[in-house]
């Protein structure tokens, strides 16, 4: 967070923006549903906050290693739920896990968000001496409010999280008076229906959000393979994930004095010229020789000792590199190379290893360097921050996809924020943390960043409701970079990024607080969503508290009032309704512009809408036809409301069917 | 297939404004399911009774299918997980 919002415009040093002109989201209660929380982290510090918010019902739940007053006036709640977990696992021993048996946290991811979302301002933050700059939260005055339903698991070596426990979670923030409820964590596809108590945060999230709370999810971690985004239900923000503009160059010098920069966190000494391996037979051996980083293992010591060491890999997980690493060390090795595609998901290689990222193509040179030199020598220096231009944004290859496999109509993910490479806070057990910081990605880090933009907004709106917040930031992202330049999305290869990679956009803070009109949507249209998704009237009757009655035909789903139109499957013409509501100035007039999708017709009636005093809310028809003769895939367009000073952009998302329900491989 | 496991009983959005009201009444439901007070008493996970009504106990297999079919019951499954992002 050192970057994030100097990056999406909201700088602490300047007074005239949403996070100074809202006291820094003073008043508004940020729950979050995780790992627990490192209280003595400076960045739960309660300097200059005020006092607990009149609203707060909750409490500060004492446990091992944690008091009551562990909680401030920045840390206002603390409650964990075990009971599931410790029910469906009998043989945990409490003692002997290394977990706390209170709201602390363990693994520090918990720690991580809730630093993001509201952490107070800490200067001069760095991972040695990397990303050097102040961290804080999105609202720095925002209070915390830590629910502890995830835990560490030994045999697992990693965390989780049981549906009884984060219900109970969701339960208890209800009570206790949060306004936004971010939760970074997730299920896999297949997605279960929303009525289906399988899908417990959407059944969660849904009495929340009936009840005026924002929830914002993560949306997974499946990417970029389509169709993977989770937590889809229409009242939920579902969040992808951006680079920032900064990278960690790493000079890479070779013998011939190319300079290639790779990409890497490593803060140790420059490694002077040292000879440079790949390792393949050299045509006279019985040894074996690989340069597959995942069989490194297979090579000889002597191949790799004293030298650095290039492979490649088709891999693009972190493990790969921290395994390579560790078996270059244990032979002698100096240093590595890795050429793999961008996963996005940096991190140093223990000790201070060298470890360096590259592609494919400078991959390629190096080794054609290796082979026509007859002693290939390569040097590497320290990772340097590199911030601004030229350095682009691209949606991270982890962040899952669009189109929502439940129900394609509703377009997810809603909106993308920076989720990599993010230092923040957590707790000192984190491996590779440097003074209790710590660098990590994943739409886990990308989710507080929306939550801690909608408790700003929370500050300015207290009265909108959840499809406000929701409809503001969709419709003012940014499709751009902030500097205008395009957003690229990783996949198996490169491509300009589109709404199934980053919804709405990229949250721009400032433009969505003042949106000029809003999509709305009240309990009503979630109910007119469930009709329309086939869930049966007892279901949803008894979801809703009240006896509901679908009406005959079912509504359409393309008839929900989101900030998008996505329609999977059109074979001839089809025609959908939205109402805007004006929260702009009482007398305006809006025009629409429409960018239709290429081979798609697209009129909207009526093409100018009048607000006044006495007309708050207007409906629009959009006739939506194809030219297609084919089944195509998703072509993409957009529809604009303009004022000339507020332009309400949402995206228009078509594929023709003309042979419909039909799996295209041939 | 008598092992109980822990379950989720969700009855949708709560009937009354007093949560011990709401969870009285869990108690009760799983009171008349398990043959007493004490069994349901040591069968109760979690009372879910602020922002929606239902519960997580362990119950057998057997147990779950009866209490799914009371009417005012809208799903019950066998507890799971979710992963950090």
């Amino acid at each position: 967070t050192t970057r994030t919002w100097d990056y999406l415009g909201l700088s602490a040093d300047n007074s005239k923006n949403l996070l100074n002109d809202k006291n820094m989201g003073d008043q508004t209660i940020i729950g979050v549903i995780d790992t627990g929380v490192w209280p003595e982290s400076e960045s739960f510090n309660d300097n200059g906050v005020g006092p607990i918010p009149s609203h707060w019902k909750g409490g500060c739940e004492p446990g091992e290693n944690f008091i009551s007053t562990n909680c401030n006036r920045k840390l206002i709640g603390a409650k964990y739920f075990i009971n599931g977990f410790l029910a469906e696992n009998q043989g945990f021993n409490t003692t002997e896990s290394p977990d706390y048996i209170s709201a602390r946290d363990f693994d520090g991811h918990g720690t991580h968000v809730a630093s993001t979302v509201g952490g107070s301002l800490v200067p001069n933050v760095s991972y040695k001496g990397l990303a050097k700059g102040t961290l804080r939260g999105g609202a720095p005055r925002a209070r915390i409010a830590m629910y502890k339903a995830c835990w560490y698991l030994n045999e697992l070596d990693g965390v989780t999280c049981s549906f009884s426990d984060i219900m109970k979670a969701i339960d208890e923030a209800i009570h206790d008076g949060v306004d936004v409820l971010s939760l970074s964590l997730g299920g896999r596809i297949p997605l279960n229906s929303e009525t289906d108590l399988r899908d417990g945060i959407a059944t969660g999230a849904f009495h929340a959000v009936s009840k005026g709370i924002v929830v914002v999810c993560a949306g997974g971690n499946a990417g970029p393979a389509s169709q993977t985004v989770v937590n889809t239900a229409p009242w939920i923000v579902t969040v992808a994930a951006t680079t920032l503009d900064r990278s960690f160059a790493t000079p890479i010098i070779l013998g011939n004095n190319q300079v290639i920069l790779g990409q890497a966190m490593y803060t140790g000494p420059e490694l002077g010229f040292t000879s440079l391996v790949y390792p393949e037979d050299p045509g006279n051996s019985y040894d074996t020789f690989s340069g597959v980083c995942e069989s490194l293992n297979l090579n000889p010591n002597h191949t790799m000792a004293g030298k650095v060491v290039l492979c490649f890999t088709t891999a693009r997980d972190y493990a790969v590199v921290s395994r390579a690493a560790s078996l270059v060390k244990a032979a002698g090795g100096l240093g590595l190379i890795i050429a793999r595609n961008p996963g996005y998901n940096l991190a140093p290689c223990s000790d201070d290893f060298p470890c360096v990222a590259i592609d494919y193509e400078l991959g390629t040179d190096i080794l054609f360097y290796i082979r026509y030199t007859g002693s290939p020598v390569v040097k590497i220096q320290p990772s340097r921050t590199l911030v601004g231009e030229p350095v682009g944004t691209k949606v991270a290859t982890f962040s899952s996809r669009g189109p929502n496999s439940i129900s394609p109509a509703i377009l997810k993910p809603d909106i993308t924020a920076p989720g990599v490479s993010i230092l923040a806070a957590t707790s000192p057990n984190k491996n590779l943390n440097a003074g209790g910081f710590v660098m990590l990605s994943g739409t886990s880090m990308a989710a507080p960043v929306i939550s801690g933009v909608i408790a700003l907004l929370k500050s300015l709106h207290p009265d909108w409701s959840p499809a406000a917040f929701r409809s503001a930031i969709v419709t003012t992202a940014w499709r751009t970079d902030p500097f205008g330049e395009q957003i690229f999305a990783e996949g198996s290869s490169q491509k300009v990024a589109d709404p199934f990679d980053y919804g709405g956009g990229l949250v721009n803070p400032e433009k969505a607080a003042e949106p000029g009109l809003i999509y709305d949507m009240g309990p009503q249209d979630y109910i007119l969503y469930l009709c329309s998704a086939g869930y049966n009237e007892s279901s949803i009757s008894l979801l809703v508290g009240k006896v509901t009655v679908c009406s005959n035909p079912k509504p359409s789903v393309l008839d929900i009032n989101l900030p998008s139109i996505t329609i999977p499957n059109l074979k001839d013409e089809v025609t959908l309704t939205r109402t805007v509501t004006n929260v702009g100035p009482v007398n305006s007039v809006y025009k629409v512009v429409v960018e239709p999708p290429l081979g798609v017709r697209v009129a909207v009636t009526p093409a100018t809408l009048v607000f006044n005093s006495k007309t708050k809310s207007v409906s629009f028809r959009v006739r939506v036809s194809t030219k297609h003769k084919i089944n195509t895939g998703y072509l993409f367009g957009s529809l604009t409301w303009t004022d000339s000073v507020h332009n309400v952009v949402i995206p228009v998302s078509v594929r023709t069917q003309i042979l419909q329900n039909y799996y295209d491989e041939n | 297939s008598a092992k109980s496991k822990v379950h989720i009983v969700y009855l949708g959005e709560k009937q009354h404004d007093d949560p011990e009201f709401v969870t009285e009444s869990h108690h009760q439901m799983l009171s008349s399911l398990l043959g007493s007070k004490d069994d349901a008493h040591k069968s109760m996970v979690y009372s879910y009774r602020h922002g929606f009504s239902g519960f997580a106990a362990k119950l057998t297999k057997s147990q779950a299918k009866k209490i799914a079919d009371s009417p005012e019951v809208i799903h019950v499954i066998p507890d799971g997980y979710y992963e950090l992002a």
